[in-house]
């Protein structure tokens, strides 16, 4: 019985134990980002530490922090993102990159690119939970920031992005409803986190789909030769798919992988606040957890996971408990009923492959 | 002269509100993202060092490697560069990849440089934030359009979070 997404309930849902921590020996990191002018607080990060990580070594502050860190209030965002990586990726030194603009002029995010641009030695994982509608930006800017993307995967940097939490997304074009992709959680060089809930939400019970989870397919970017054959088959089998006419499906497919979005406890300005909901949530425990499977392989003289999907999709998502229960939203109108797409057996475009099961990730990711 | 983003979205988004134009001797700092090249090689070396069955998997590119491989022609670096000079932009830096410049420019400067934008200052955000933005699209020469992708620092606002509390927090007097 728990009352709320804790630590202790992410890390005994995915069957991480007191054992699967950091070594503190090895020169791995991890990393998250912030965008917002709210910032994380190292007293909340303590409380929270005392209120919720006591049966797991773990570090007390972030290693460094990239850019400016203001004096303002916390902000949620900031301080789940930090808690959470912390603890799923516990005792693993932890950066926060924030940019939330030094100048009126200035885009946090491209800000962000340009951090990644400047500095050789960075953390190996990155989770980010930005997102704009795919509709919205000029096709200049995707094309050139997936450009940027598809450098820091050059480089064996693993980029996580959140799915978003509108499931499929609705917008209206010339009098029609269609389904709203979301960059960059659309962009192929990126791994895009999910989210789920738990079945018994009082319990730690298998996963469903939270009808919030982003996902769908891009109207931009052609699907990727990597992910053709899940794809196909989720296209091909699935008993409940949209009309075609709202979504793009030769189009890059996300998420690719999930992890509990609903439901969590954030400390905030000193508050412990319940509740606490999106896949802003799933994409640090993820990133947490690939990032003790770094741990593993630095230490077994292998080089980081970096970009993932590749492997991901070869290895048909083993290692991964797969959800195959509920639907996420999208339009309210008579056609789809406020229903995008649901999961099923494999990849499906709410879920992902699915969410962590560490010991059988960390074998199937250990080697080679 | 071309448009290098005609496509962008310049409407204002919700709990944003116009504080009228900006003073023309403000400054403020552009980002031009300059082309860069061999971006079809690199998407090449991505799948390499990204599959397992690849014999460079795990061989990754160190920051200096994709450098080399991607950086801007001295063409474009000194195009760009003699245009914001010749515009009287000031205290430019750039990355290790040289694929950004960013600069200082007077309002003034930059309506000039970028015929069609029109800088205001805007508050909204959660935090309130300030921003300064053109409501406008804008335009660069001809001559730069195999040189430069894009200009930051225009159009785009920052972003919000969609985190949310589930169930909504319950405001005393409205509970029915």
């Amino acid at each position: 019985l728990h009352l709320g997404v804790t630590p202790s309930v992410i890390r005994k849902r995915y069957n991480l134990t007191s054992q699967d921590v950091g070594s503190g020996t090895s020169n791995n990191s991890q990393a998250c980002a912030q965008f917002l002018e709210q910032y994380f607080h190292d007293s909340d990060l303590a409380q929270f530490m005392r209120l919720f990580g006591g049966n797991f070594a773990h570090q007390a502050s972030v290693a460094r922090v990239v850019g400016q860190q203001g004096r303002g209030r916390a902000g949620i965002e900031a301080s789940l993102d930090v808690q959470y990586l912390m603890s799923a990726g516990a005792n693993i030194s932890t950066w926060v990159y924030s940019s939330p603009g030094r100048h009126e002029g200035q885009e946090p995010f491209l800000q962000w690119l340009m951090l990644l641009s400047n500095e050789s030695a960075l953390p190996h994982v990155h989770t980010v939970s930005y997102g704009d509608d795919e509709d919205s930006l000029s096709s200049a800017y995707i094309q050139r920031v997936n450009t940027e993307l598809m450098k820091a995967a050059a480089r064996g940097l693993t980029l996580l992005f959140a799915s978003g939490d509108s499931g499929a997304g609705c917008w209206s074009v010339s009098g029609r409803h269609q389904f709203r992709p979301t960059f960059p959680a659309s962009s192929p060089y990126v791994t895009t986190v999910g989210g789920t809930s738990f079945q018994e939400p009082f319990l730690i019970t298998n996963e469903i789909v939270d009808y919030i989870s982003g996902g769908g397919f891009s109207n931009v970017f052609p699907r990727p030769s990597y992910q053709e054959e899940a794809v196909t088959k989720f296209l091909s089998s699935s008993p409940h798919l949209p009309p075609s006419s709202y979504f793009n499906a030769s189009g890059r497919a996300y998420p690719d992988v999930a992890a509990l979005s609903d439901g969590y406890w954030v400390v905030s300005n000193r508050v412990p606040i319940p509740w606490v909901s999106g896949t802003s949530a799933s994409t640090p425990v993820f990133g947490g957890i690939l990032s003790l499977i770094n741990e593993h392989r630095i230490l077994s003289g292998r080089p980081p996971l970096g970009f993932l999907n590749p492997r991901l999709y070869q290895q048909h998502g083993a290692g991964l408990f797969d959800v195959t229960r509920g639907c996420h939203e999208s339009c309210l109108d008579e056609e789809v009923e406020g229903q995008g797409f649901c999961s099923g057996p494999g990849w499906d475009p709410v879920t992902g492959w699915g969410t962590p099961n560490f010991p059988a990730l960390l074998k199937t990711l250990l080697n080679p | 002269s071309y448009s290098p983003e005609p496509d962008q979205r310049r409407t204002l988004p919700p709990g944003w509100v116009s504080l009228g134009r900006a003073d023309p001797e403000e400054e403020l700092s552009l980002t031009f993202a300059l082309r860069q090249q061999n971006v079809e090689r690199l998407s090449e070396l991505v799948q390499a060092v990204s599959d397992p069955s690849s014999p460079q998997y795990g061989k990754y590119l160190t920051l200096e490697n994709v450098a080399d491989l991607v950086r801007p022609s001295p063409l474009t670096l000194h195009t760009v560069q003699k245009w914001l000079l010749a515009a009287g932009a000031q205290k430019c830096h750039s990355v290790i990849t040289q694929d950004f410049l960013t600069c200082w420019l007077s309002i003034r400067q930059a309506e000039l440089l970028l015929p069609g934008a029109e800088f205001h200052h805007y508050v909204g955000g959660p935090t309130e934030t300030h921003v300064v933005r053109s409501p406008h699209p804008y335009q660069l020469p001809q001559a730069l359009a195999p040189h430069v992708d894009f200009v930051g620092g225009l159009h785009r606002f920052p972003p919000t979070s969609s985190l949310r509390q589930r169930p909504e927090p319950q405001v005393t007097g409205t509970v029915g």
